[in-house]
C-alpha cells in the first residue's frame, strides 16, 4: 500500500478509536483530548506507516472486545505515539 | 433488610486498567503542569 492510503485508513482507525473510547471515559473528559493531542504531534512518518496501523488495529478490536481495560490501551496507544513524537527532547549535558 | 445491591464499577474492576486509568491521569496532569 503506498503510504498516502496508510495515512488515510490510519486516521479512519484513529478516529474511530477515539469516538469508542470517549463513550467509556465519560468520567475523566480530559483523556481523549490528551490522546489527540499526542497523535497531532507524532511524526507524518509514523501515522503513515503500516506499524501505527497494525497498532491501532489491535488496539481497536481489543477494546472493543474488552472495554473494561479501555485505559490499558489508551495508555498503550499514548506510549507508542510519544515514541514516536516529533518534538524529541533534547539530551541533558553532562 | 435487604442489602441494595452495588453498582457494577466495570472499569474498577479490573486491576490492570486501574492501574493504567491511574498512569494514564497522572501523565495528563504531569503534561498540563508542565505546559
Amino acid at each position: 500500500k503506498d503510504p498516502a492510503s496508510l495515512k488515510a485508513e490510519n486516521q479512519r482507525l484513529f478516529t474511530e478509536f477515539l469516538e469508542f473510547c470517549s463513550q467509556h471515559t465519560q468520567e475523566h473528559s480530559e483523556v481523549i483530548p490528551f490522546l489527540d493531542s499526542r497523535h497531532q504531534k507524532t511524526s507524518p512518518d509514523f501515522l503513515a506507516s503500516a506499524e501505527f496501523r497494525n497498532v491501532l488495529g489491535r488496539c481497536l478490536t481489543r477494546v472493543q472486545a474488552k472495554r473494561s481495560k479501555v485505559y490499558v490501551y489508551i495508555n498503550e496507544l499514548c506510549t507508542v505515539l510519544k515514541a514516536h513524537s516529533q518534538k524529541k527532547k533534547l539530551a541533558l549535558s553532562s | 433488610g435487604p442489602v441494595p445491591m452495588e453498582e457494577d464499577d466495570e472499569d474498577d474492576d479490573d486491576p490492570e486498567n486501574r492501574i493504567a486509568k491511574k498512569m494514564l491521569l497522572e501523565e495528563i496532569k504531569a503534561n498540563l503542569s508542565s505546559d
